[in-house]
């Protein structure tokens, strides 16, 4: 069940222009985004389309970005869709279907256009509206195996391969794969991968505007949960997820933001040998299966240094963690760890309850952004810049509007989190007074009234036995 | 609960995972709505699909046929400011209030519980012996002033924590407690003013207990309730 938008290539809030305007752009027709991208196959000159996400408009059109003269806007009432073939520089299959931009063979000779006859007379491969053979871009018009090839200017060398890399092999992998961001759309068994932002055939919890740093982008494979290596929901409704085959690059990278007596960020870094939790109980063997079966297993996830039963944190959580010796507590974190103080100091903060905040974070302290506090979905807002227009409500930066005590928040692009706190600490303020002059202070107790709460069948309470 | 005895806590729910095992406690604020601690989940984005709360019995694992229980799933896990370690979990369904289960109430914002109050803890945790562990156990706990338990704790105490006095009897909340509340009495309501969280010894006699503040996070609580 794989969907017609597989075939394209997806930048969000983009308009493609050409540089200066040539015939007048062709009508907009109403549609989704796949009805458009099922329009724009079946139409021979159709490279991408617009699309008015509000509107439900889409405008087929004959160029991308690679085209001459033309330029990308932004424009956030549109998003551009573009077919892959034309966008990417690495080649599936015998790479019969590329349509990128390369001129060149692999031994760097020029290549010659496919319409001249000179210096090679070859009249076999003509271009056509259909076969895609235009300038003097690599092609393989006769599956050849080796790839896309093309005459060259060289009278000496009729043809030549151009040498360009499979997209398996195109990008490596560091790790995991979590910060892979290259173009395989296919399992390692062969089957397309479905797009990250369908809900078909595969429902899933892996939106992108969820989690926007995680590049879960159309339908390439990535690693959004820390599994061992990058993978897809599949478009076989069969079979709901399956891992891709990405080259493993040869250099392991250098881990960042060691540290040892404390943790920054959310602890990804810590090295160090805390090993129980924050009640005492000791930590699990990472090499263990007992009490806990889990999937981290320390080859598999050698770059997250799983060692004995130390925090660590291979996941993306919050802060370092371990699963627990105790049977019924699988996972607990290490909060005790203490966080750097160097790094309090660094990022932005706000003062008081942050009600005077005006800078620009937009992201929850999960990392998901903001909804803009004009927009009506995914959330329809109860504070917005109608309801208060002082309270500089500007585009989807975190504000305090209510007086929050607990800072500055906003609402957010993930439909089951109508609202989260901002990724900002409160700035290092003298130690407050002790709580008792800082809260309330103890009203008589008849003074403090409730209603229709903390009342039980006191009987009840004594024939407890 | 160690050093409690059987007792009713309408508002005292029993949270279960997938295999419908007991692993924490929790307070229900609203009909559709519990409180309970962080500690209790892998993270705030758990998916919570098949895990439940339990509520008006007394019985830890009753038998099915117990007219009065109530066994509800959990659709969301919503956590509170960080520092709070609370989360707001939210029902398939309202609870239906009966003699045996009801609301607790939330304090006033910031508001301070006099040291002295008379408060108690329940849960379906440990008793390591002291009581019945198949049925709710209930405990009764004195409140410390901040500034006493400050010096016992040696300044260690944080504003977002309450403290009860240590009993020589030993008396507290253990393993399978957390997220379970400390209620107590104002206004003749039970008000949940505190939250039970994961402390390195049971029961201890010789140090206070700590429990997070609900009256610092009642705005927050309202807020989720009404977003």
């Amino acid at each position: 069940q794989r969907s017609p938008l597989n075939d394209f290539q997806r930048l969000r809030a983009t308009e493609l222009l050409p540089a200066v305007p040539a015939e007048p752009p062709r009508p907009a027709e109403r549609g989704s985004a796949e009805q458009c991208a099922r329009r724009c196959a079946a139409s021979p000159g159709c490279r991408a389309f617009h699309h008015d996400r509000q509107s439900q408009l889409c405008q087929l059109l004959p160029r991308t970005q690679h085209s001459p003269r033309v330029q990308l806007h932004k424009n956030i009432h549109y998003d551009l869709y573009q077919k892959k073939d034309y966008l990417r520089d690495c080649i599936v299959g015998n790479g019969s279907s590329y349509r990128g931009t390369r001129a060149t063979t692999e031994k760097g000779l020029r290549c010659q256009h496919w319409h001249a006859m000179t210096p090679h007379d070859h009249s076999r491969f003509l271009p056509s509206p259909r076969n895609g053979l235009e300038e003097n871009y690599c092609r393989n018009p006769d599956r050849d195996k080796r790839g896309p090839w093309c005459y060259t200017m060289d009278p000496n060398v009729r043809h030549q391969s151009c040498g360009i890399k499979k997209c398996e092999d195109a990008v490596c992998m560091t790790c995991n794969g979590e910060e892979y961001r290259g173009a395989v759309d296919h399992t390692e068994s062969g089957i397309e991968c479905q797009r990250w932002d369908l809900q078909h055939p595969h429902k899933h919890p892996y939106h992108p505007d969820k989690y926007p740093d995680k590049g879960l982008d159309d339908n390439y494979c990535r690693n959004p949960d820390s599994s061992e290596r990058p993978w897809c929901y599949t478009t076989d409704p069969g079979r709901e997820r399956e891992y891709c085959r990405v080259r493993l690059c040869k250099k392991r990278p250098r881990p960042h933001n060691v540290t040892t007596g404390c943790f920054r960020g959310k602890g990804e870094g810590y090295r160090g040998r805390v090993n129980v939790t924050v009640s005492g109980i000791p930590c699990q063997r990472w090499d263990s299966q007992t009490p806990h079966r889990h999937h981290f297993v320390p080859e598999k996830y050698p770059c997250k240094d799983l060692q004995e039963n130390y925090c660590r944190n291979p996941d993306g959580s919050e802060a370092p963690w371990c699963f627990t010796a105790h049977a019924s507590i699988r996972i607990a974190f290490c909060f005790h760890i203490r966080r750097c103080p160097d790094e309090l100091d660094a990022q932005e903060c706000y003062h008081g309850h942050g009600e005077r905040y005006h800078g620009h974070v937009s992201k929850t302290r999960k990392g998901i952004t903001c909804q803009p506090w004009a927009a009506h979905e995914p959330h329809e807002p109860q504070i917005s810049p109608v309801t208060h227009p002082e309270a500089h409500l500007e585009e989807n930066y975190c504000r305090n509007p209510d007086n929050d005590s607990h800072g500055p928040w906003c609402y957010t692009m993930d439909p089951r989190t109508p609202f989260d706190y901002c990724a900002i600490k409160p700035c290092c303020e003298p130690p407050p007074a002790p709580p008792a002059k800082l809260l309330t202070p103890t009203p008589p107790a008849d003074v403090v009234a409730f209603e229709e709460c903390g009342r039980r069948d006191e009987r009840l309470q004594r024939k407890g036995r | 609960i160690i050093g409690g005895q059987p007792g009713n806590s309408p508002w005292t729910v029993s949270i279960r995972n997938r295999a419908g095992v007991h692993f924490c406690g929790g307070s229900l604020v609203k009909e559709q709505w519990v409180v309970s601690t962080r500690q209790c989940f892998a993270s705030c984005d758990a998916d919570l699909t098949g895990y439940e709360v339990q509520l008006g019995t007394l019985f830890k694992d009753p038998s099915p046929g117990d007219p009065d229980q109530q066994t509800i799933p959990i659709t969301r896990i919503v956590c509170g400011p960080s520092e709070s370690q609370l989360v707001m979990l939210k029902l398939a369904r309202p609870a239906a209030l009966n003699r045996r289960v009801a609301l607790i109430c939330l304090p006033p914002e910031r508001y301070v519980v006099p040291a002295g109050t008379d408060c108690e803890i329940a849960g379906w945790g440990e008793t390591r012996g002291t009581s019945d562990g198949s049925v709710l156990n209930v405990a009764r706990l004195p409140v410390l002033a901040h500034g006493e338990c400050n010096a016992a704790l040696r300044g260690r105490v944080k504003e977002s924590e309450l403290c009860t006095a240590p009993l020589r009897a030993g008396v507290g909340a253990c393993e399978g407690d957390y997220g379970g509340p400390l209620a107590c009495l104002t206004a003749d309501c039970w008000v949940l003013e505190g939250v039970i969280t994961p402390s390195r010894v049971c029961a201890r006699t010789d140090q206070p207990a700590l429990f997070i503040r609900v009256s610092l996070y009642v705005d927050w609580i309202q807020k989720v309730m009404k977003m």
